[in-house]
């Protein structure tokens, strides 16, 4: 009786959130709030690295700067917000 | 705390906002209430004020939308992004845009505002008993029209307390149709539609025709959300259906099975493998008066902040005590410095004579009473803030703040004349009139100051009585404003309510009170001054009022300072 239940996952019409890996979505995070992005400067474009980026929105978050992709990091990236990038681009 | 680059801010205090279209899921007044008290949490610790607009521009355009809702940065469904607003300026600029495929609420579930019923509007009550058994939701149980309703008390069959909740068969919202309620069976593009659609729309939002026939008559309005409804999914506005079939098993309560983010879920019909509808269950949802705030303070020009218990962290979390952090407060001071001044104090009640009242006293009496303070000839209506009750009287446009009165006649230029002092004209009234009006047929006028009113005949009067006399609720306060309407009838405006009084019968006609903001859309619901002058209706709130046509549209916005004072 202590078999563990094995999840299956389906695609619900309608639905606007897709199942996304935990690298996809730390990607799109960190892009969407401006961590990871190309930055601009007098015709040099250098993309921010994704451990560097990780590291500011751990800071900004006020949690461990490990510049990993750890639990506490994920679940912050999965809490609900507001859309305006922490970085201003 | 942070500022955008720039410190970008708003170059005057006087910062306006519109409040563009609703959520369903909360009733227009709460939503009203959650961003007035929002934009107070700003206001409390800075110079700036907040005035609500009904048309035209604003500093600060407020909206629901889903998804892609016109800007370069679309929502994401349930959960994730909640909102987002930008910094000061023009345009786009100092918008504030809210995510609707989110359950806004005050933060602890659904917040269900009664209409009709007997309980003057309250919210409902979960849970309640009703015959004995628990409600946690709004039921139709004990009706036969599926209307459904709640206690707002504890015990129905003890209180006997209810209204009805929000459903499409009781009101809309939005469209053009006045807050009709839904027909059924609607023709829309020739189908026929039997429960709310978001068919022929790209937005997402419910709606139905409140005759039979749309393609003919071109009348809509916006569904409510009802309580039991899921949120999202495909099936918005329908309640779960229990049991329903998913992956061939049974269930007979919300689940997460089929998903990877945990999200709780039900099926909308008996069967999701078949019918593959759904929709997200009824959480604690979002509140909507925490997330305003903190949106809010973009629009004003703060950034986020990275103190967790600041207002500006850009994480939601809910918090039942008074939001700002010494951090939010420090960023909003840079911006715009403290505030300054005391907080307005509320006129003290002068001394007068007059007895309290009491209704076997009620003749016809010259009277002797007054109030006992003089004129004085300093005194500027242009310096004052608002007034307590203007209205017109023999053609002449009247002004009225504790103790005085000025007025403006076109005889004159149209200047203002005054202060005058209202004992010596109206003896027996107290200081403060909170309206007042003349009646056209008899050149009587009637004075309103708390639950009393006066009737002066020449120099004779009549009263004090009580205002329950005319029939209005022994619950009301005041009354706060007054509109001819016709030979003999005059609309008497108190909180969200307005009753019709049939002057010769001293009487409220039956049919009332009915809402405000259901008759009179686009004007303020708190208005405290609401009178008829040259064909208009004026409905003030502080310094500001709001002119009406004849048609209820509301054709102007303007400053009772400059455009009626003409200071």
């Amino acid at each position: 009786w202590s078999h563990p239940i094995k999840s299956t996952f389906v695609t619900f019409p309608g639905d606007i959130i897709k199942n996304k890996t935990d690298s996809e979505l730390a990607e799109s995070y960190l892009k969407k709030f401006g961590y990871l992005n190309t930055e601009q400067r007098s015709g040099f474009q250098s993309m921010v690295s994704t451990g560097k980026a990780l590291k500011r929105m751990q800071r900004q978050m006020g949690l461990e700067e490990t510049g990993e992709l750890d639990k506490a990091t994920l679940e912050a990236m999965k809490q609900p917000r507001c859309g305006v990038p922490d970085v201003a681009n | 705390y942070q500022t955008f680059d720039g410190d970008l801010k708003w170059d005057h205090n006087d910062i306006t906002y519109r409040i563009v279209n609703y959520s369903p899921d909360m009733e227009s007044s709460l939503i009203d209430d959650a961003f007035a008290r929002a934009f107070n949490v700003w206001s409390q610790v800075t110079p700036l004020t907040f005035t609500r607009l009904f048309d035209g521009t604003a500093d600060i355009m407020i909206s629901f939308g889903k998804a892609d809702h016109g800007d370069p940065y679309p929502f994401d469904g349930k959960d994730g992004l909640l909102a987002h607003a930008y910094p000061p300026g023009e345009g786009v600029q100092g918008d504030a845009h809210f995510d609707d495929d989110e359950f806004w609420t005050l933060g602890k579930g659904p917040v269900v505002k009664t209409r009709y019923g007997n309980a003057n509007g309250a919210l409902c009550h979960f849970p309640f008993t009703f015959e004995g058994r628990s409600y946690t939701t709004c039921t139709t149980e004990g009706r036969t029209d599926n209307l459904p309703w709640c206690g707002t008390t504890a015990d129905y069959d003890k209180d006997k307390e209810y209204g009805f909740c929000p459903s499409e068969l009781l009101y809309t919202f939005g469209g053009n149709a006045d807050g009709a309620e839904c027909v059924f069976p609607f023709t829309f593009l020739g189908e026929e539609y039997d429960s709310c659609t978001t068919e022929g729309r790209s937005d997402g939002y419910r709606w139905c025709a409140t005759t039979s026939n749309f393609d003919k008559d071109k009348k809509f309005g916006f569904c409510p959300t009802r309580d039991t409804a899921v949120i999202g999914g495909n099936s918005e506005g329908e309640p779960c259906h229990f049991p329903f079939v998913f992956l061939g098993k049974k269930y007979s309560s919300c689940t997460s099975e089929g998903r990877g983010d945990g999200k709780l879920w039900c099926g909308t019909t008996d069967n999701y493998d078949d019918d593959k509808k759904w929709g997200f269950c009824p959480d604690k949802g979002y509140s909507l008066f925490l997330v305003a705030a903190h949106e809010f303070g973009h629009a004003l020009g703060l950034d986020h902040s990275n103190i967790r218990d600041a207002l500006m962290y850009p994480m939601y979390s809910y918090v039942e005590k008074f939001p700002l952090h010494k951090d939010d407060i420090e960023g909003i001071q840079y911006l715009y410095g403290p505030k300054t001044g005391p907080d307005p104090t509320p006129p003290q009640p002068r001394t007068t004579t007059t007895p309290f009242p009491d209704d076997k006293s009620e003749a016809t009496k010259p009277t002797t009473t007054t109030t006992t303070s003089p004129v004085d000839p300093t005194k500027d209506a242009c310096k004052l803030g608002s007034f307590d009750t203007i209205t017109v009287i023999e053609g002449e446009l009247h002004f009225f703040k504790d103790g005085h009165y000025w007025k403006i006649s076109s005889r004159n230029g149209e200047s203002v004349m005054g202060p005058f002092s209202i004992s010596e004209r109206w003896p027996a009234l107290p200081a403060v009139i909170d309206s007042a009006f003349e009646d056209l047929q008899t050149k009587k006028m009637y004075f309103f100051s708390g639950a009393r009113f006066w009737v002066y005949t020449g120099k004779n009067v009549l009263g004090p009585r009580s205002i329950e006399k005319l029939g209005l609720p022994n619950t009301i306060q005041k009354v706060e404003g007054a509109l001819q309407r016709g030979k003999g009838k005059v609309l008497l405006f108190s909180g969200e309510n307005f009753w019709r009084l049939d002057v010769k019968a001293q009487k409220i006609d039956a049919g009332y009170p009915r809402y405000t903001d259901v008759v009179f859309g686009g004007v303020p619901n708190d208005a405290h001054d609401v009178f008829q002058y040259k064909g208009h209706m004026y409905f003030c709130r502080e310094r500001f009022y709001w002119r009406m046509n004849s048609r209820r549209q509301v054709d102007r916005v303007g400053y009772v300072k400059y455009d009626l004072l003409k200071c």
